[in-house]
């Protein structure tokens, strides 16, 4: 079933907003990490706390979030995260 | 009954900007023909927008998350664990393993080796003239050279007279008319580096694009509802000479709609030119009459935003810099078998005003991702696919966390035709 198939990417930040090593932060300075999950429908980005030291993301420290539906909006221009309960979206999808 | 050989062609930041993917205005004649041969996946994702850690991942298999690098500067081995590559598996099955170029990235990441011995048979090779691609051999307005981002060129005038992924297709010649006398298969990685910044090209190119047809991005302003943290100032363009004379403002530009519209028209001029390697290589494995005794993958590291969304280059999570080409040609599978003497891959010239239309091969829509590409490609050249990582892998060092996509290869109806391989 197409519905099934999913698409994981990620992407690192050193800051909440844009700064000169945003694009390629060290390993020791990133502080966010951005997870997507991509479906044929849309694609659902939070932005959440990561440790370098430890590897680890933290799910309950939440910077931002991207929901586009693929239907009405192919293009990503219209973030629907804060307008469509994102939140409770990703309670949803916690692993 | 004899081993498939393997040719693998990964292309440095190509997004999906080709006659193949449904672009109108790229010439991309060589890549069609292969697709039009080939299983093409519509939907193909990388794990994240950045060259190191995407080729580290889906030439281990392995998430960022698992191989710990989401930067340049670790190699996975001594970081994270042991993990096995592609390469390395098809070496460990009787191939003879060779690097072209730019397959794994240079550096640490790769511990300045390419991860030889591990992964190759023999040295890897970078062409020559890779040491001039950021120097100053780009002829500006003023006559003078300069490091720019637009580097539309003289090949008589840059130094050696040639450019990397001319010899690197030189190079992967030479490489396949020695396998004709080895009785041992073949895994073949060709790593291209155009269209990475910067955009430096043959010139003629550029006529293929006349500015009055190059539009600007269909969106390219910042989203409102962007989040600050989701956006990428791509601040490695504003290194460029030419960029950093526009004088613009960090992080959000813009840069001039002009400027906008000369970097598409050299982005797409960089793909026709890659086209054009990409079809000379095709072409030398026609004539060495190995089109029906090797698999052929086509894929890039990450996309490219070309002003979408008020982005340039990738390092983000949009799918304009993560969704990939990405393509498979397996003989008598995805197409059959060529006759005696029948051409699969005759070069084309991307210049000829006869452009003919390619009937496209067979596509696949489903979401899939660029870490599935080791395990798919083990089973299609009949290796034993590597069993599904536990979580964590960081002890296991044969394992794979991408789907097997040999699913998408079932031939409707083997029965009806004796070409197709069983």
């Amino acid at each position: 079933n197409p519905r099934e198939s999913i698409a994981y990417s990620q992407y690192p930040r050193p800051a909440d907003s844009p700064q000169w090593n945003s694009d390629k932060p060290s390993l020791k300075d990133i502080k966010v990490m951005g997870y997507s999950i991509r479906t044929i429908d849309y694609r659902y980005t939070v932005w959440v706390g990561f440790s370098p030291h430890e590897f680890l993301a933290n799910f309950s420290d939440v910077h931002a979030g991207e929901l586009y539906f693929v239907d009405s909006d192919p293009l990503q221009d219209h973030n629907m995260y804060n307008d469509s309960q994102g939140k409770d979206l990703l309670q949803h999808l916690m692993p | 009954t004899a081993p498939l050989n393997v040719l693998l062609i990964i292309v440095d930041d190509l997004r999906p900007s080709l006659g193949c993917y449904g672009d109108k205005l790229v010439r991309s004649p060589n890549i069609d023909q292969l697709a039009s041969h080939s299983l093409l996946f519509q939907n193909a994702f990388a794990q994240q927008a950045v060259c190191a850690p995407s080729r580290v991942s889906f030439l281990t298999g392995r998430r960022p998350d698992t191989t710990r690098l989401y930067d340049f500067n670790s190699y996975w081995r001594v970081h994270a664990g042991n993990f096995s590559t592609l390469p390395q598996y098809f070496k460990e099955n009787g191939y003879v393993t060779m690097s072209v170029g730019k397959v794994f990235h240079p550096g640490i990441s790769s511990n300045y080796s390419d991860d030889s011995p591990y992964s190759w048979s023999i040295p890897p090779y970078h062409p020559s003239s890779e040491k001039y691609e950021n120097t100053k051999t780009c002829r500006g307005p003023d006559g003078e050279l300069h490091a720019n981002l637009l580097c539309p060129v003289d090949i008589a005038d840059v130094p050696e007279g040639t450019l990397p992924d001319k010899q690197s297709t030189e190079q992967a010649i030479r490489l396949l008319e020695k396998t004709k006398t080895s009785t041992r298969p073949f895994f073949l990685a060709v790593g291209y580096h155009k269209p990475h910044i910067p955009f430096r090209y043959p010139k003629e190119f550029q006529k293929l694009y006349p500015l009055e047809n190059i539009t600007l991005a269909p969106d390219p302003e910042v989203p409102a509802g962007l989040p600050p943290v989701a956006y990428n100032p791509w601040m490695d363009i504003r290194q460029r000479e030419d960029v950093q004379a526009l004088n613009l403002s960090v992080p959000y530009g813009p840069i001039p709609v002009d400027f906008q519209r000369k970097i598409r028209q050299s982005y797409f001029a960089s793909i026709s030119y890659l086209d054009t390697q990409v079809g000379h290589l095709l072409s030398a494995l026609d004539d060495l009459q190995l089109a029906n005794s090797t698999i052929i993958v086509f894929a890039s590291d990450h996309g490219w935003a070309l002003g979408e969304h008020g982005e340039w280059a990738k390092y983000s999570n949009f799918d304009i810099t993560t969704r990939v080409p990405l393509m498979f040609y397996v003989p008598g599978r995805t197409a059959p078998l060529p006759e005696a003497g029948e051409k699969l891959f005759p070069y084309i010239d991307p210049f000829s005003s006869v452009q003919e239309l390619m009937e496209p091969g067979r596509q696949v829509t489903d979401l899939v991702e660029l870490l599935s590409l080791s395990p798919t490609l083990a089973g299609l050249a009949g290796l034993h696919v590597p069993p599904r990582c536990p979580v964590p892998s960081f002890h296991v060092e044969l394992c794979r966390e991408g789907q097997n996509l040999m699913k998408h290869f079932q031939v409707e109806d083997v029965e009806g035709d004796p070409h197709l391989r069983g």
